[in-house]
């Protein structure tokens, strides 16, 4: 009888690991605020 | 392998604010009335390539007003911009330029601008007046006095008004009514209108000396006028100005193209 062989979660290491402090780019739209906004 | 396309221009990328530039200036060169407008946020950009050297750039501003007169040969950089307690004006903008060579010019311009809301105003500044709309009969009462009231005084020219720029009118503590309004210098002067003032014109364009004029009106619980006016002298304008007297503060959409 075929059986399902149980598979070990990924470990935390196998994701791609993130450089410590990672910041994702700000999106490109819009801008600054160059004085205040109403 | 075809290259790959470039990445989208940012909002803040140096490409983005030499074209809002460009777009402000075109903006206060075209505008007739009001004030001068700053960029405060480019909000969006969109560029669309004709071909080599030869883009279609989408912009999207928000502008604020700045205490400069349009008229006023000041330098925007030394503009200040009104801030949100004095009841600021913001603009929206949407612009369409063309960059051909890296020079850019300006295709169409089509600005809203509108006054902060005064619940807004009220939230920071609870005791700040808060703009009058420029039919308000006290306002109109206020500048003719004021003008008529520098005329009155003044060794120079007689003023006529051109438009009234803005007007606030507080009623609590003491009722006060602070206008600022643009004139221009007549080919009479002060003594000559008191003769027969119909014949006072403004200077030819040729000639034309305009100015600015602010005035604080106290009607109560004293009475009292201040007034102080400051003419630009002759500027050889870089557009056919067409200065109408009378023109309301905020005009609904300015298209130019």
């Amino acid at each position: 009888s075929v059986t399902k062989r149980a598979v070990a979660a990924p470990a935390q290491h196998d994701k791609v690991p993130r450089p410590v402090g990672f910041v994702p780019p700000p999106p490109p739209c819009p801008g600054k605020i160059r004085h205040f906004d109403i | 392998i075809p290259a790959a396309p470039p990445a989208p221009l940012g909002c803040d990328d140096p490409e983005s604010e030499a074209a809002a530039e460009v777009a402000v200036n075109y903006i206060n060169g075209q505008s007739h009335h009001g004030y001068k407008f700053t960029l405060n946020t480019i909000e969006d950009i969109r560029v669309v390539p004709q071909g080599p050297n030869n883009d279609i750039i989408f912009l999207e501003l928000n502008l604020l007003e700045t205490k400069c007169p349009i008229l006023s040969p000041t330098p925007l950089a030394n503009c200040t911009v009104r801030s949100f307690a004095e009841h600021a004006v913001e603009g929206d903008c949407d612009v369409k330029l063309q960059k051909v060579n890296g020079i850019l010019s300006v295709l169409a311009s089509k600005c809203h601008s509108h006054a902060d809301s005064n619940e807004d105003v009220r939230k920071v500044c609870p005791d700040c007046s808060l703009l009058a709309r420029m039919n308000n009969t006290e306002v109109l009462e206020a500048v003719s006095a004021a003008l008529n009231d520098y005329n009155s005084k003044t060794t120079g020219p007689y003023l006529r008004l051109l438009e009234i720029g803005r007007a606030k009118i507080q009623y609590h503590p003491g009722h006060i009514i602070a206008t600022e309004f643009a004139v221009g210098a007549t080919n009479c002067s002060a003594e000559e209108a008191k003769a027969n003032v119909g014949a006072c014109q403004l200077l030819p364009e040729d000639q034309s000396n305009f100015g600015f004029c602010t005035a604080v009106m106290v009607k109560g619980p004293s009475q009292d006028l201040q007034v102080d006016c400051q003419l630009y002298g002759h500027q050889v304008p870089h557009i056919p100005l067409l200065s109408r007297p009378g023109v309301t503060y905020i005009h609904p959409g300015q298209d130019t193209s």
